[in-house]
């Protein structure tokens, strides 16, 4: 391998400016994520797709004209695509091209884009010629995998992914039971049910669940409701807890005795796992930015997981009122919000803690009132951004949510 | 023109395309000999092609093939 340079981050935005006109642009896109897949499947690397604005890396497609880059393409065959070396991020793809993905005919455009997220991360050609990196294109390949030389290269640039540590017989387990049927469950009524689950989200949605839906609040107000399985294919209802880390960019479901892991909206390979580490039936869960570690929480206790390091859970669960004080037990759900403070949540109450994990003065609150925006309300002329505490007249609009838009892209 | 002098520059455009030739800095492009030889046995061993320094038809088939638009780091003498 060769090393050309390197991005000082390892957590790197992507844009895709525009695509192929001989795929169909979701099989087109599906190709260009798969493409930083294998990268980060292998390196501290993780990539973050934005609709607009400024990116890392940034893929088009030009031909033979083009106004933003001096490097004009050749018509079908030969020049394929090239890219700029970190840090500038350019990677472009020749539109003349019969771009095709699973087929031995035309250019197989997740190989390519593999090849020149590699030039955009810091490599440069190998000597291997069956490596990635070699810089002649050798067809589609339907079992397509890195070379050892485009490990090695890019472990070079950014180190060894650290495993996700666990057991062996979780490491070959396979998903162990089919999706099990559930019974579609009625609409809830978001003003009055008590939550499944809580979840701050990626991009900072926030997600409450239900039975089989889940809707977004925001400041602005709730987002319409959807089915669970609409948004996350294979996951069902009726969830026992939620929580997204920033940190791994993963979304975990639990429910009963299995996790589901995600990234956005697309399952991670060979989930659902069994839970065996942990006790099955969870009450809640959440993510801690201040130590970057995730809690679940069953009954009085809880147990604090490291993602990426080997937890020893023998001295778990914990007493909830250990760490987190005036916390009730059992909660419904639980989550980590943009301020920093943590709530929880148990039937139509709330709990705010604030970052000495003690719950804060006022608490608990009505969740109808300051999280599902149900009843008309005069927001109190506390100004914004102070601590709202409850005042005599009125009923005060708990300004810690940020405004987002409260539909689901 | 001779079809082969048109093949002939067509080589030499990709071995100074991809970093196999190297410009020279001053003057125009008439290479030495040796250079061209050179850069051939370069680019076939790094093709896994017979080394013969030769611009032979394995050679210019496999300049056809399609491919990434970076340099190859593959003739020492050019990479540095």
């Amino acid at each position: 391998y060769l090393l050309l340079g390197r991005w000082r981050k390892k957590h790197l935005t992507f844009r895709i400016m525009n695509l192929p006109s001989t795929l169909p642009p979701h099989t087109a896109q599906a190709a260009l994520h798969q493409a930083f897949q294998y990268w980060s499947n292998v390196a501290p690397l993780t990539f973050q797709e934005v609709k607009a604005g400024r990116a890392d890396i940034r893929l088009s497609f030009h031909g033979r004209q083009s106004l933003y880059c001096s490097n004009a393409f050749d018509g079908p065959g030969r020049v394929l695509a090239h890219a700029d070396i970190p840090e500038l991020g350019s990677v472009h793809f020749d539109e003349d091209e019969f771009w095709t993905e699973g087929t031995y005919r035309g250019v197989n455009l997740r190989i390519i884009a593999a090849h020149e997220v590699g030039h955009a991360l810091g490599l440069g050609h190998s000597r291997y010629t069956q490596a990635l990196m070699a810089p002649v294109y050798h067809g589609y390949q339907p079992h397509f995998k890195l070379h050892p030389d485009d490990v090695a290269g890019i472990q070079a640039l950014y180190g060894k992914k650290i495993p996700v540590i666990r057991d062996e017989e979780e490491e070959t387990e396979q998903p162990t039971v089919p999706p099990v049927p559930t019974e579609p469950s009625p609409m809830p009524d978001p003003c009055s049910s008590e939550l499944d689950a809580m979840m701050l989200g990626p991009s900072g949605k926030t997600y409450a669940f239900k039975g089989d839906y889940v809707w977004t609040v925001s400041d602005s107000g709730r987002g319409p409701l959807f089915r669970v399985s609409a948004l996350w294919k294979g996951l069902p209802g009726n969830l026992d807890a939620a929580v997204y880390s920033p940190r791994t960019q993963w979304i975990y479901f639990f429910k009963g005795d299995r996790v589901w892991r995600y990234v956005n909206f697309r399952m991670s390979p060979g989930f659902p796992k069994k839970l065996n580490k942990v006790e099955p039936n969870l009450d809640a869960a959440l993510y801690w930015p201040f130590n970057k570690k995730v809690f679940l929480f069953k009954g009085s206790g809880y147990w604090q997981w490291d993602e990426l390091a080997h937890t020893d859970f023998s001295s778990y669960p914990k007493p909830i009122k250990g760490l987190f004080t005036g916390v009730p037990n059992q909660p419904s759900a639980a989550t980590s919000w943009q301020d920093g403070r943590l709530y929880f949540f148990k039937g139509k109450v709330y709990w705010r803690l604030n970052q000495q994990l003690r719950v804060e003065k006022g608490y608990p609150r009505n969740i109808a009132d300051h999280w599902m925006h149900c009843h008309p309300q005069t927001v109190d002329t506390t100004p914004s951004g102070g601590d709202t505490t409850p005042s005599g007249t009125g009923t005060i609009l708990d300004t810690t949510h940020s405004a987002i838009d409260t539909t689901l892209n | 023109r001779v079809p082969g002098l048109v093949e002939k520059e067509m080589a030499m455009e990709y071995l100074l395309q991809y970093g196999y030739l190297q410009k020279p800095l001053e003057g125009p492009n008439n290479f030495k000999p040796e250079d061209i030889t050179e850069a051939l046995r370069a680019f076939q061993e790094a093709s896994e092609l017979p080394v013969s320094g030769q611009l032979d038809d394995a050679t210019r088939a496999r300049m056809r093939q399609p491919r990434c638009g970076l340099e190859d780091p593959f003739n020492q003498k050019t990479l540095k």
